[in-house]
Formats: C-alpha cells, sequence, structure tokens
C-alpha cells in the first residue's frame, strides 16, 4: 500500500524505475514496467532465460457426435475449435514485498488471476493462479491454459512424467512405435502431467511442477503448456450423458491452484536430484494443524 | 482403525476410472467429495489423538489444545482469524528436511511467530489476492496470511506460536533493492524487538548496542556510507513523551546527517528521555518504542 501511495505522489515518482524486479539470491525476475509483462529471470551465473507467463483458452468444438469429424468437446474429449488459443490479458504489478517472499500480481477481475511468488532462499518461483468462473454468455464452452514461455531450444522435444511413474521423452506429431499422423494438432499431442513437464536444451532446463494432476503438452517451441481449468456446454457422447458445467452458488466453479517452476542446468546432477525432490515436496506437502492457544501462553508453550 | 478405514475405503472408490478423469455425473461429484471430506475429517482425530499426547505428555491431564483442519486452499481458517493466539504445527512425512512456506489466513494486524526453541522468527504479513477473497465458496473474514518458512526435519512435526501484537511500528522498510543487507537488517530488528519484550522498559544500552549491530552490517556494504547516519525526530512533550526514533538512512542526501557531536547530543537526549520514562506510568513506559527504518 505505501508504494502504491508513493507512486501516486507525483514527487517521488521517479524513484520507480520502468523496470520491476522481483529477486532472491537464486534469481532475478524482471517486469516490463509499460507493459506489465515479465520479460527474463536472471540467474547468479549471469546467464539469462527469456521468459513470460500468459494465460490462453480454447474455444470449445461443438458437432452432433454422429462422426469424429463433429464430435464436441467434453468431459472425455479435449477438442479445440482451432489451434490457436484466445489470449487473457494480464499485467503484472508489485504486490507484497517483504523479508519472506515477494509478490508480483496480475487480476483482469474477469476470469484470470495470477500471483508469481520468490521466495527468499528458496530456489523455485510459485504461481498461485484463480481461474473461473468461466464466462459462457457467449454460449461458447472454454478450455483455459497457462503457458511458460521461454527462449529454451526444445526441438518439438518436452519430458511429462507419465502418470507419475516415469519421466517420458514425447515429440511433437510423434509416436515411438509407429508412424501417426494426427488429425487433432492441440489434444493429440497432449499428455498427462501428475507432477511435472520439463523441457531443455543445451544451456537451460526449465521444470514446472503441478498441485495435481492436469494436462500439459509443448506445442510451442520453448513454451510449456498446462490446462487449468474447463466449462463445456456440450456432451461428447463417451458415456457421461452431460456436459462439464459445474456450477457453485448459480456462477461458474472457480480453481485455485499452484505451479512451482524450477530452473537448472541440464547437465547438472545435483540439480537433477533437488529437482526430484522438490516434485516430491510439492505433492505430498507437510500436514498444517492449527490450534486455538487461549489458555496457553508464550511460555507455558 | 475404524476412522482409518473410512479414509481408505473412500480413498478406494476414489481409485475410480472416473473419480480420476472427472468423467463422473456431477450428482456422483458431489457425493465423491462428500465422502471424501467426511472421512478426512473422521481421520483428523487420529492426529488430533496424537498431537495433543505429545504436546500435553501426561494422559491424566485434559487436552491443552485442539487441532482443526483449516481450508487452507482458499485461505480460510476460522481458528486463526478468530484468535489472538494459535499454535501452528506442521508434519513432515518426507524422510529428508525440507524447507516450506507455511502461509496462514488472518486478519489484518501486527503478529510474532515463535520457532519451538521459542526464537522470534523471521515472518511477513501478505494480503490474500482479490480473486480469492471473490471465491463464490469462501466464508471467511481472513484478509491476510501470515508467511513464514518452515524449516522441518526429516519426518518430524514441529510446533510455531502465532501471536498478535498490538503495536508494531517496524513499517516502512523498503526491502525492493538489496535484499541480502535488508534481510540481515530485518533479522536485527526482530532480534531487538525480542530482547525489547523482555523487558519492562528500554535502557538506552540497547539501543546502543543496537546502533552497533546496524553499523556492522552497514560496514560490510560497500555501498553506504562507512559511518551510518542516525537522526532523532521523536517528540518530547514531558513525561508523557511519545516517541523516540532512530532513523537508520542510507542516502546521507536525503536527510539530516549529524556530525558525532550531535551524535552524543543525541545519546545523551534520549538518555534523558528514558530516564524520564522510567520514573512514568506504566502506559507512559509502553509507548516508548523505537521507530526504527530504513
Amino acid at each position: 500500500d505505501e508504494m502504491r501511495m508513493l507512486a501516486d505522489d507525483p514527487g517521488v515518482v521517479d524513484h520507480f524505475p520502468e523496470t520491476l524486479f522481483v529477486q532472491n539470491k537464486h534469481m532475478k525476475l524482471e517486469v516490463n514496467g509499460t507493459s506489465g509483462q515479465i520479460i527474463l529471470i536472471s540467474q547468479p551465473d549471469g546467464t539469462d532465460i527469456k521468459y513470460n507467463i500468459k494465460f490462453y483458452y480454447y474455444p470449445a468444438c461443438v458437432g452432433d457426435n454422429w462422426i469424429a469429424e463433429r464430435r464436441s468437446s467434453g468431459a472425455y474429449i479435449f477438442r479445440p475449435n482451432g489451434t490457436n488459443p484466445t489470449e487473457v490479458p494480464t499485467s503484472y504489478v508489485k504486490g507484497a514485498s517483504g523479508p519472506v517472499v515477494d509478490e508480483l500480481r496480475s487480476d483482469n477481475n474477469d476470469s484470470v488471476a495470477n500471483t508469481v511468488r520468490v521466495y527468499k532462499d528458496l530456489n523455485f518461483i510459485e504461481n498461485d493462479w484463480v481461474v473461473g468462473p468461466i464466462d459462457i454468455s457467449d454460449d461458447v464452452g472454454k478450455e483455459f491454459i497457462v503457458r511458460y514461455i521461454t527462449d529454451i531450444v526444445n526441438n518439438g522435444e518436452f519430458y511429462t512424467d507419465s502418470n507419475g511413474r516415469q519421466m517420458l521423452k514425447r515429440k511433437l506429431f510423434q509416436r515411438p512405435q509407429w508412424n501417426v499422423s494426427l488429425a487433432e494438432p492441440v489434444s493429440g499431442n497432449y499428455y498427462p502431467v501428475v507432477n511435472k513437464i520439463t523441457i531443455e536444451d543445451d544451456k537451460a532446463k526449465i521444470a514446472v511442477l503441478t498441485d495435481r494432476s492436469e494436462g500439459g503438452s509443448a506445442l510451442t517451441e520453448g513454451q510449456v503448456e498446462l490446462m487449468l481449468h474447463r466449462r463445456l456446454l456440450h456432451d461428447d457422447a463417451f458415456g457421461v450423458g452431460e456436459a462439464l458445467n459445474e456450477t457453485e452458488y448459480g456462477k461458474g466453479m472457480v480453481v485455485r491452484g499452484r505451479h512451482r517452476i524450477f530452473l537448472s542446468k541440464p547437465d547438472s546432477k545435483s540439480s537433477h536430484i533437488e529437482e526430484k525432490k522438490l516434485v516430491l515436496q510439492f505433492d505430498l506437502q507437510p500436514q498444517v494443524f492449527i490450534s486455538d492457544a487461549k489458555d496457553l501462553s508464550l511460555n507455558d508453550w | 482403525m475404524f476412522v482409518l478405514n473410512e479414509l481408505k475405503g473412500a480413498m478406494g472408490i476414489m481409485q475410480h476410472h472416473d473419480a480420476i478423469t472427472g468423467t463422473e455425473k456431477q450428482h456422483v461429484t458431489h457425493d465423491y467429495v462428500r465422502l471424501l471430506d467426511a472421512a478426512i475429517e473422521d481421520a483428523i482425530t487420529i492426529a488430533r489423538q496424537a498431537f495433543n499426547k505429545m504436546i500435553q505428555g501426561d494422559a491424566l491431564k485434559p487436552p491443552i489444545l485442539s487441532y482443526d483442519r483449516c481450508r487452507l486452499n482458499e485461505s480460510s481458517c476460522h481458528t486463526s482469524e478468530q484468535s489472538q493466539q494459535f499454535v501452528v504445527t506442521v508434519y513432515n512425512h518426507l524422510a529428508w528436511q525440507v524447507n516450506e512456506p507455511i502461509r496462514i489466513p488472518v486478519l489484518d494486524g501486527n503478529y510474532a511467530v515463535y520457532a519451538p526453541n521459542g526464537d522470534l522468527i523471521v515472518s511477513q504479513l501478505v494480503d490474500i489476492p482479490e480473486a480469492v477473497k471473490r471465491l463464490p465458496s469462501r466464508k471467511s473474514s481472513a484478509t491476510h496470511e501470515i508467511v513464514f518458512i518452515a524449516h522441518l526435519h526429516p519426518l518430524s512435526y514441529k510446533n510455531f506460536y502465532v501471536t498478535k501484537k498490538h503495536k508494531i511500528t517496524k513499517r516502512n522498510i523498503d526491502l525492493s533493492e538489496n535484499k541480502k543487507r535488508k534481510n540481515e537488517f530485518y533479522n536485527d530488528i526482530n532480534d531487538y524487538w525480542k530482547k525489547m519484550n523482555e523487558k519492562s522498559f528500554i535502557d538506552l544500552k540497547a539501543i546502543e548496542d543496537n546502533i552497533g549491530s546496524f553499523n556492522n552490517v552497514y560496514k560490510d556494504d560497500v555501498k553506504v556510507p562507512e559511518e551510518p547516519i542516525f537522526i532523532k525526530n521523536g517528540g518530547d512533550s514531558g513525561r508523557d513523551f511519545k516517541d523516540f526514533n532512530i532513523d537508520v538512512m542510507k542516502d546521507s542526501k536525503s536527510s539530516y546527517n549529524p556530525d558525532t557531536e550531535q551524535l552524543e547530543e543525541i545519546i545523551k537526549e534520549a538518555r534523558r528521555l528514558i530516564e524520564d520514562a522510567k520514573h512514568t506510568s506504566a502506559r507512559g513506559r509502553a509507548a516508548v518504542f523505537p521507530k526504527l527504518n530504513d
């Protein structure tokens, strides 16, 4: 609040540079003050990774389900109406800043809000996202995704944890055992992500850790995408018999979740071990219990 | 065991492919939620009993604490929102040490978090994002979250004592640059506050010691002047003076820069004010506290 008050005061506005930063000893995130876009991660060794977080939605396909080409997107089937998702505008401003955590916040007051956190001494970036209620006033079902945009040259290859069993290499429009011809260029390249999806090149590796099972891919070079929330208005005729249209108090359901982004060097064994531990730490988080201590003084405790 | 079996049973049902992928009908979804929530709530009984045994250490005494499960996924917790002091128990079920940020929903205010050894640890109050406050299902008055890093040993639990403080003046600390120095500075303040809390009033020695510690921090950093600058701008209204301020300025251009002689004069004046405060009322003594500004 004080920073905002200072920013409103024309006398001290020159204290605020055009570019914002949040940082700890492991990394520094840079945000363009004009566009509000995250643009860069600088690491202690002096290397930079271009980086951005953007939210999109795929409008859902609608059909009569008689043939595959006329299949609706539904609970079983992710079938977007086109290959280019619609971007949801987001712009970051500086949030809380203190001895434990620095935050960047984005909230378009509509369907997407995101908080980017960098904790002191912790070597990951945390995204606390809130998606929903998804607007269906235009009678179009929508499937929201987030994209982590980097300059990593992954050559269409990415890795997913294969339903929590092992990290498997995925390559766009390819299957390891047979020649494939995909009729669905987006959903045909989506894979289950239980805890982790990664891309890498010779210089850098980025791992996105999820707090729940999601669908994910790397459809565009250097970009990891994960599906966050869906609201659909038609059944896909695979058995459930109803549209995936969940509501709460008469509004579309709102979903809150977190991603942790871990940056490392692809050839670093210690980083590899650290990443594996971080995956489990995020999946099996400490249990927190809170109890009133009205009859227990600090000294007695 | 029968309570645990209820949770095992619910988890068994959740292995159905429709439950995993979300392809069940909506009324089935609601039923799954009902089953799982009831089972988890009942299973908490086991944790509650275990923690109470560990904490009270005497089976004959009634439980001191009653553990609640909070809906931290929507930044909501009835206990921490309503209580002036509460205990946070964190259990690490991994076989290695973890450093995990803990976020506890509270009302706006000033809070102190104590580690199991009684040390005041660094914490931060962060406002809850508006999008979370707008969640349609959320029924909570929490506006902020206390955030601190829990350093947890393998397969262990830790208790943290959180208390609401009525007055605190460590505001205006700009941590947007030079994080390392600022965090050291912040730790010093926390140590200082802890010392302060143990005394009925402040003596000048503590302030001078404190100045010395700041001095050391600043001397390590070549970006600031070797001699730190202190200014005193607190008001003196006789016996009931309200404030005694020490501002540590990092930029000599921005403020009053006393020389050694002036500094001695300030210390002398401060000593007189504090001596004066020793003889005043408890209320007056309570009003004596420093503002430490970076």
